[in-house]
């Protein structure tokens, strides 16, 4: 995203060129964001660099060139960084870092001053894989610049080697009058967007100085699909696949839905959580199988086993999620180990079918205090009931969970944990993380590639492979005379077992990237160490101290080498020596799960000044 | 389509064309006992000439096996296998295999598709892809009995009658009414026919340029050799 402006004296600092120009290959995008400024004043200024960028992407690199001289961001190991920046710190000096706006973005921000009549450039390169849900990949420029902008441009370019099946357009912003000046060109593998309004197309109004760009400019597109082994990017040494089969057949699912009625599920959210059990209730398919179970400071179990979801009995289960109601304390241990006793026992007993995925859906709103309410021993006891024959979703709803325990529990039970925002799509949340679940095509996944002939390669194995999402794996060739790669995947789908096989001879493999001319060539080893990174931190969570070392020290190896700004690293910029007060958020990037906190901010002095030939650090931060 | 029907011994074969407008479905196989049946569907060629013979290829199979709810539609396209209620489409583009209890099929890319029931019944569906641009040919398939030991000695269809053996005789081989071929007489199925020594192609090892097999050939649409006229195999639907 991209919010590039000087907070204050508008008029006498400009920006008069604000671009972000976005690259995507095979779902890995590239985004640089340029931001020129001119200080028209006759004393120095300070310029403020503010942009937002999406959680999941990794910055890159960042970069200053003022009055000529480059001043370029270092990625270190976050201890090292700290240290540097110690005496900044001290002096609670906090420019440039990193904290997290709203639910899916993170603000980079960072000032400077400029002396009269001179010009600072920022740029911040920022990369993300695009991750595919329900069946799409979305990418998300938000847009504010606080002036208009002489030259404002927003240019993607897509690469996409198994074809583009679709690409929308839309920004929030965009009325009908700036609708036309989004160019769109799509022809089978490529396309390019770009977005170019001239000052009068920015003005909110006519005559006026206020820009009308303010909102989210989102992209988002597939890729042609069809049921086979995918698709392989080989450059440089690195394989990137992507597989997504399409044209399957779904395969029933058994759920236990484990809903929170504590007292603090009162009002808002027991009406927004009804009006989603509501709606997913309508969308279960006949084959599936489902069971409540509702707690509190005890729990309640809807029937003493899993159900058909057929019309009568959705019918009945609309009945009793009506008439839920909120009010105790929150016991999470006994509802869940019940959960997984609920399937065990359908399995036994022959209840759900033999290829089936059966799943635990848990929503709650706080942190366990009834019952067992060490969540240590919750989360043993609920690894050992489940025995790792179920997935676990975990969704923490509001700011009161913990969300860390939660997250820690759905890992370790093959599932993830999401926070539900409290916010008026709350119930639309809800159903959105139980779409993306909704419809399992093939069960234990496992994705094989040509032996001795690879190394580093990230997860390959999935219990479950879900319509809409993509499953992507990385790694590195490490026989440099192989001639065919080979990948072979093993699958389940509702009927049968499945091999499918995808053969590439590595001297197409060149001429296809010679012809193809990547839009920038080491790609794919960075999409790996993304990935692996990525994969790193996520194992971290569930792994005994000396393990958690082995992957901490791996990932941050990783983050240097590829300069990747993660919760391990830290980014150290070097500008000008300022003032000490500088009117500055103070940022931190939270990780996940925390309680956001107000921003505070302090007031600017009303100017400012250079202090020639003295330099200090500032840092971009991410944890 | 032409018909290829291996006899043995001695290692010989006999052929036979049947020409029927596109769009015809023809029955291939059809074993009561087991429920299983393949159906083909008659495509022609983009355009044709005034006055000139429509030629026939397959473009379409339906293969149902009734005991286990699978039926299988194959087109040039791609191959849809339906269970019960549910569909699983592979595209010719695959290299794919799907195993169901006694039964699988494997998709080699591009190239054929291999349908085994246990292990005493194996088809081959092969893939002809002609010039997309091509002015007057498209992609059409060809199907392959290799093994049908499985099934029963009621099995019918214009293949399906010869997977029980029958007896042939072949005599009196003279010149033809073609230059530089022969023709001859057999005796099969209670009839004397004349036959034409000829070639066709099978294309299972060069799916290009096809190997040349020798064979018998019955004129008009292998009457006489087949139980019936030709027009009694013609169905109403792929399944």
């Amino acid at each position: 995203s991209v919010d590039g402006h000087p907070t204050k004296q508008v008029k006498e600092l400009e920006i008069y060129s604000f671009k972000v120009d976005c690259k995507i290959t095979s779902r890995f995008a590239r985004n640089v964001v340029t931001s020129r400024v001119v200080n028209r004043a006759n004393e120095s200024k300070e310029a403020l660099f503010d942009v937002q960028l999406p959680k999941t992407a990794f910055i890159a690199n960042f970069s200053m060139i003022i009055d000529g001289v480059v001043y370029v961001g270092v990625v270190k190991e976050k201890e090292v960084a700290k240290q540097q920046y110690q005496q900044a710190v001290a002096r609670g000096q906090t420019a440039g870092l990193v904290k997290v706006t709203g639910r899916k973005m993170e603000k980079f921000k960072v000032s400077v001053n400029i002396a009269a009549a001179k010009k600072v450039t920022f740029e911040l390169v920022y990369e993300e894989l695009l991750k595919r849900k329900l069946g799409k990949y979305e990418m998300v420029i938000r847009v504010k610049p606080e002036q208009l902008v002489q030259h404002f441009q927003i240019d993607v370019h897509l690469f996409e080697p198994q074809g583009i099946a679709f690409l929308d357009v839309n920004a929030t912003f965009l009325t009908n009058d700036l609708m036309p000046i989004v160019k769109k060109t799509l022809t089978g593998k490529k396309a390019h967007i770009s977005f170019t309004p001239t000052l009068d197309q920015q003005s909110a109004c006519t005559s006026c100085q206020n820009t009308g760009l303010d909102g989210d400019f989102i992209m988002t597109y597939d890729v042609d699909r069809d049921l086979s082994a995918g698709n392989i990017a080989i450059v440089n040494g690195y394989f990137v696949h992507h597989f997504g089969p399409a044209n399957l057949p779904r395969v029933p699912k058994n759920v236990v839905f484990v809903i929170d009625q504590s007292g603090s599920m009162m009002f808002t959210k027991m009406f927004q959580t009804k009006e989603a059990l509501h709606k997913i209730l309508d969308d279960l398919n006949t084959e599936d199988n489902f069971a409540f179970i509702s707690f509190s400071s005890s729990f309640r179990k809807w029937k003493n086993s899993l159900i058909r979801a057929t019309t009568a009995n959705v019918v009945e289960a609309h009945k009793y999620v009506s008439e839920l109601h909120a009010g105790g304390g929150t016991n999470i241990n006994d509802p869940l180990l019940e959960a997984a006793k609920l399937l065990d026992d359908a399995h036994n007993l022959g209840q759900v079918p033999e290829r089936s995925v059966s799943m635990i859906i848990l929503l709650t709103d706080g942190d366990p205090n009834s019952g067992e309410s060490n969540p240590t021993k919750i989360q043993s006891n609920v690894k050992y009931a489940i025995n790792n024959k179920y997935n676990l979703y975990c969704l923490g709803f509001g700011y009161d969970v913990k969300y860390s325990f939660l997250e820690k529990m759905s890992i370790e039970n093959s599932g993830i944990a999401r926070r539900i925002y409290e916010d008026s799509d709350a119930a639309l949340q809800l159903q959105g993380f139980y779409n993306e679940v909704a419809n399992p095509l093939l069960l234990n996944v496992e994705l094989q590639y040509s032996q001795n002939a690879v190394s580093d390669v990230t997860r390959s194995t999935f219990k479950q492979y879900y319509d809409g999402s993509e499953i992507v794996v990385a790694g590195r060739i490490a026989d440099n005379d192989l001639d065919m790669f080979v990948a072979d995947i093993r699958a389940q789908d509702a009927n049968s077992n499945i091999t499918m096989t995808y053969e590439v001879s590595m001297s197409e493999v060149d001429n296809i990237t010679q012809q193809q001319q990547y839009i920038f060539g080491d790609f794919t080893e960075r999409m790996w160490a993304y990935l692996t990174i990525q994969q790193l931190l996520q194992q971290r969570i569930s792994v005994g101290s000396e393990e958690k070392k082995l992957l901490t020290d791996r990932a941050r190896e990783l983050a240097l080498k590829y300069n990747f700004v993660t919760p391990l690293t830290s980014m150290i910029v070097t500008k000008p020596e300022e003032q000490m007060d500088q009117g500055e958020f103070l940022a931190e990037k939270p990780v996940e799960g925390d309680r956001p906190h107000q921003a505070q901010k302090y007031h600017s002095p009303s100017h400012s000044r250079i202090s020639a030939g003295s330099y200090h650090s500032t840092s971009v931060d991410s944890d | 389509p032409h018909f290829l029907i291996a006899m043995r011994p001695p290692n010989d074969a006999v052929c036979f064309n049947i020409d029927e407008k596109p769009g015809v479905i023809l029955n291939l196989v059809t074993d009561p006992v087991t429920g299983f049946v393949v159906n083909g569907e008659l495509i022609g060629d983009k355009k044709t000439e005034n006055n000139k013979k429509v030629n026939t290829y397959f473009g379409k199979f339906g293969l149902v096996y009734n005991k286990m709810e699978l039926r299988m539609e194959i087109t040039t396209q791609e191959i849809k296998l339906f269970h019960g209620a549910d569909i699983t489409r592979f595209p010719w583009s695959a290299t794919a295999t799907s195993t169901h209890a006694g039964f699988a099929i494997t998709i080699n890319k591009e190239r054929n598709l291999i349908v085994t029931m246990g292990v005493d019944v194996t088809f081959v569906i092969l893939l002809h892809r002609v010039w997309k641009n091509h002015p007057l040919h498209q992609d059409f398939l060809g199907f392959y009995t290799l093994d049908n030991h499985r099934f029963s000695s009621q099995t019918l269809g214009l293949l399906g009658q010869f997977y029980h053996p029958i007896d042939a005789e072949v005599f009196n081989i003279r010149p033809g009414f073609d230059q530089g071929k022969v023709d001859a007489t057999m005796f099969v199925k209670g009839h004397k026919l004349t036959v034409t020594r000829g070639n066709q192609k099978d294309y299972r090892l060069d799916p290009k340029h096809g190997t040349d097999v020798p064979c018998w050939f019955v004129h008009n649409s292998g009457k006489g050799f087949i139980d019936g006229n030709h027009t009694d195999y013609i169905v109403s639907t792929l399944f």
